[in-house]
């Protein structure tokens, strides 16, 4: 394991804890998308499947279990839990996020590394992850006074798999591991789509103002 | 492998 990727872990840890402290500490959820947790919870449910077949180490089992159960942890919140669903902003939350789910599906069908279950559900994961954010950014568009702690959480989640994009740039060069296109292509196209979060998000720090993304 | 490898990967 490089530096890259273990720094693109911690981040994607941050990220998540971030949100769990700001659900916590606001019991509130006002200004996260649930459609776009709902996504992530699928993303990992469909990626960690080798979670009980395959041990690779202590490390990547643990890892695997905080991400799984904290989002599934946050949708529970956001759907059940007495205080925090009533912030939801259920009539803000519109993306139609099934379409991704259907997009990414079809694509794994027809893109997968190996045509088997696991290959198809992991390019699944892999190509869902790459759009999940997609209703985040969108009910950030709309919500206007969004806290600190929802850009925060934003701007890790979208820095881990940027680092992990120099992960395989690194590897590349170092192991000559070419890695997977699946991942190549997916990982710039959901870095990509933070372009814009990040470019307001450094401005907002410089200014020291809240953070504004144009309507 | 790179197919293990990759799912080493997070």
């Amino acid at each position: 394991m490089n530096i890259f990727r273990f720094a693109g872990d911690m981040t994607h840890l941050v990220s998540v804890l971030l949100l769990l402290l700001k659900i916590y500490a606001t019991k509130s959820c006002s200004g996260i998308s649930l459609k776009t947790q709902e996504l992530y919870a699928l993303v990992f449910l469909t990626r960690y499947l080798d979670l009980f077949t395959d041990f690779i180490s202590i490390y990547n089992t643990v890892m695997k279990v905080i991400f799984i159960t904290s989002s599934l942890a946050i949708v529970w919140c956001m759907r059940a839990h007495p205080t925090v669903r009533r912030s939801y902003d259920r009539d803000q939350d519109t993306f139609r996020h099934h379409f991704l789910v259907l997009l990414s599906f079809i694509m794994a069908l027809f893109f997968p590394d190996l045509f088997t279950t696991r290959e198809v559900l992991w390019a699944f994961s892999i190509y869902l992850e790459a759009v999940a954010i997609l209703p985040q950014l969108v009910l950030l568009q709309r919500c206007r006074n969004v806290d600190n702690l929802t850009t925060h959480y934003i701007f890790f989640l979208g820095s881990y798999r940027a680092l992990y994009v120099l992960n395989w740039i690194y590897r590349y060069f170092t192991e000559k591991h070419a890695g997977r296109w699946i991942s190549w292509i997916s990982g710039l196209v959901q870095t990509v789509l933070y372009l814009d979060f990040f470019y307001y998000y450094f401005i907002s720090w410089k200014s020291s103002e809240k953070l504004r993304l144009p309507a | 492998t790179p197919r293990k490898e990759a799912h080493d990967e997070l």
